[in-house]
């Protein structure tokens, strides 16, 4: 891909983060 | 069905959809959804973005969804 590789590390603690609220939200519903 | 309005479903699937490592911005959204306001959009985003339906990639203004 065209990113560097402080463009993909980026991208990929913002996903972590993501899927963390993704994961409280869905804990939330329970 | 998922909890999301028509709006917020619509802007989730065409970032789902994307296939660009940096993932789309919010002018291509609005380029698609030509009849949606851009006020509307950044409304659906920050709330995808909330719920962790979606993240931010190289700026505030490009969104990958986590489901991709």
């Amino acid at each position: 891909s065209g990113l560097t590789e402080e463009q993909k590390r980026r991208i990929e603690e913002n996903r972590q983060k993501a899927l963390a609220r993704r994961a409280e939200r869905l804990a939330a519903q329970r | 069905v998922n909890g999301l309005t028509v709006h917020q479903s619509q802007v989730l699937n065409l970032i789902k959809n994307c296939t660009v490592p940096e993932g789309m911005s919010v002018q291509e959204l609005k380029f698609h959804l030509h009849d949606m306001s851009m006020s509307t959009i950044k409304q659906a985003v920050d709330f995808l973005s909330s719920e962790g339906h979606i993240y931010s990639t190289v700026d505030d203004d490009h969104f990958k969804s986590t489901d991709a």
